[in-house]
């Protein structure tokens, strides 16, 4: 499908919560 | 900027150690990658923190690693660049 496998790298935002923590689920 | 210390980050929780060294790293980054510091910021927070810790004292290994991020990130680029027009 057309949407990308692969969401690396995730993006740091000053401001705003970090995501790309390996353990925190959404 | 107030600098970040390692007793700082000690009395953080893993998350907020991230956050907290996010904060630190990214205006740094943006100062000379405006466009990608978002993304360099986060390949560097991959790594350690104590590793991180160590190149917040040490401006030339920042520098150094924040080179080696933006190479990952231009390979990886081409990757999926490639990937898309296969």
């Amino acid at each position: 499908n057309g949407s990308s496998s692969v969401n690396w790298p995730p993006e740091f935002r000053p401001g705003e919560p970090w995501k790309g923590y390996p353990n925190i689920d959404p | 900027q107030e600098p970040l210390t390692a007793s700082m980050l000690a009395s953080a929780r893993p998350q907020e150690e991230k956050q907290m060294l996010g904060e630190w790293l990214f205006p740094f980054i943006q100062a000379t990658h405006p466009t990608l510091a978002s993304k360099i910021t986060g390949i560097l927070l991959e790594i350690d923190n104590s590793e991180l810790l160590h190149m917040l004292e040490s401006p030339e290994s920042l520098r150094y690693k924040v080179d080696e991020a933006v190479a990952i990130l231009q390979a990886h680029q081409a990757k999926e660049a490639s990937q898309k027009a296969v």
